[in-house]
């Protein structure tokens, strides 16, 4: 197991903090505020009540010997890059930190983080995306240039097995899985009926999942 | 092109109102801060100062028209209820709600909207996954029940295809592109061979994927 250090308990900070320490690693939970500190000594490995931009609370609190270490801090974006920096500083291998906006987040990437993660802006770019098409019921960029997407079977194919569409090679995007009213067929094969209202689920390069807009 | 109407220009509301504006579509913002008003008049088709619980405002300004209202509000969480509240009335028939936690999420749930949308929740579980597997490289449930996963293939079996690994029967998931060193091969097919260091692009059943520490 890993040793994780999580700075910043808000909503985004503690969920990461608990899942891992659900998942059986040593968490430890650092935030200024007492109340939250208090609020989380239950659901973590350890938690600690300090001002994170305080270099010498970080050394004390061991960061350096840490796997991971998690800059949570949200609304502060000053807050955010200088402790970032001070991790950094302190010798700390894996630094994530969390940016506000796109600044932010070219500013933490020039400074070597090992990842940068944007909550609202992931999710506004997901909503988007479902939200702008009719028969796309979910989209997900799940790797850079890679993306999976839910799709409703219109009447065009209905009753057409995936080889038969010609699937593959029409829409350059792999068919993962099938649901149908409330089932799901989870490994699609090449011989499998599609029908309409069927939901497929789709994968491949973003520039090709997104041009699906129907099936 | 749709007509979508996003309540509240933080982080979250503003990048998806501006995506979907991008796209193509209409899109309404309103914020009670007249400076984030301001901000961002170029980059929707309109905006409106005002405060979202007043129901004369909302009203006035059309919101029964709308195909999508998305009520983006954060951290004021009676805010975000009552303005909710009050867009179901006005007979809005798709609503998205953001929440703030997990007793917001099923307040939300109970009053009928469309979506629940919780940013810094989802981001967290995704990140969780990351950090606290070494093969895997991320992670996403991207539907209930459903997870795709990224994972770096050891020694075991360099060199040998997908048919010869008979991975579909073994893993109970599929493998859909596979990327090596920067290159990727987008759509796998059963005879394609994997190497050491060739990271996997995994889907299936979650119960599946998520037992797969290694390849
Ligand atoms: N210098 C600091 N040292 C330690 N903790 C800090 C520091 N600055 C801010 N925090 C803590 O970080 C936590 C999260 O930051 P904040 O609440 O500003 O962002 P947020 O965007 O609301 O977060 P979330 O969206 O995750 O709820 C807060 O609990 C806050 O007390
Ligand atoms: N009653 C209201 N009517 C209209 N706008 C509102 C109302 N209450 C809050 N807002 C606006 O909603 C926006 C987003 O809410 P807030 O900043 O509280 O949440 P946040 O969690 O910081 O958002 P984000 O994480 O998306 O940046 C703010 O710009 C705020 O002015």
């Amino acid at each position: 197991s890993n040793e994780y250090c999580v700075i910043g308990l808000g909503a985004f900070g503690s969920a990461l903090g608990m899942e891992l320490y659900e998942r059986g690693h040593v968490v430890l939970g650092i935030d200024r505020n007492e109340v939250i500190v208090n609020k989380h000594q239950d659901h973590l490995t350890q938690v600690l009540a300090a001002d994170a931009t305080n270099e010498d609370a970080l050394k004390a609190a061991g960061m350096v010997d840490y796997d991971y270490v998690i800059v949570a801090i949200g609304d502060h974006i000053e807050d955010n890059i200088l402790v970032t920096q001070t991790v950094l500083d302190l010798g700390c291998k894996k630094v994530w930190s969390r940016a506000e906006n796109q600044r932010h987040a070219s500013i933490l990437a020039k400074m070597g983080v090992a990842r940068v993660v944007d909550p609202e802006l992931e999710a506004a770019h997901r909503c988007a995306r479902i939200l702008a098409s009719r028969s796309v019921l979910d989209f997900i960029e799940f790797s850079p240039g890679f993306s999976l997407a839910q799709i409703i079977v219109g009447p065009t194919y209905s009753g057409k097995s995936l080889k038969e569409i010609g699937f593959r090679t029409k829409y350059q995007a792999t068919v993962i899985a099938i649901r149908r009213q409330d089932e799901s067929i989870p490994i699609a094969h090449p011989e499998d009926v599609i029908y309409e209202g069927d939901v497929l689920f789709i994968a491949g390069k973003t520039e090709a999942v997104e041009k699906i807009e129907r099936i």
